[in-house]
């Protein structure tokens, strides 16, 4: 079960893309907002945790990336796997990749 | 660095390919 994403037409990778799923008024109110950490909140056809991930990428001016590391300490909530599992996701997507070596990053689409 | 140039320029075209 690999998760797709939806090529968007006009080529912009940004995040003016999100697709919000929209759940009908008058429904407990607020039922989706709570769900955190797994990978079922399909943002543009990414997870919430592979979404954090890409936007620290995305948010770090070095040349030469951020480091797994430096992800883990900035994403506390989320599992190293989890964490390496996103980057592994981002990098075979094309939205970022990896720079000195194989434990920084960086993104494709920050410039 | 030019390793990171590299790296780069082929996620840049597996991006273009994921996305066309």
């Amino acid at each position: 079960s690999k998760p797709q994403t939806m090529p968007g037409l006009g080529g912009g990778v940004g995040a003016n893309n999100t697709l919000m799923p929209h759940q009908g008024p008058g429904i407990t109110g607020g039922s989706y907002a709570g769900a955190g950490g797994n990978h079922m909140m399909a943002v543009n056809g990414l997870s919430a945790s592979q979404n954090q991930v890409l936007s620290l990428i995305k948010g770090c001016p070095d040349q030469q990336g951020i480091s797994l590391q430096d992800l883990k300490q900035r994403l506390s909530g989320i599992s190293l796997a989890v964490i390496k599992q996103a980057v592994e996701f981002l990098s075979n997507e094309g939205h970022i990749f990896s720079t000195i070596d194989e434990d920084h990053f960086k993104s494709t689409d920050s410039e | 660095l030019d390793r990171i140039a590299r790296n780069k320029r082929a996620a840049l075209e597996k991006l273009a390919s994921a996305q066309s």
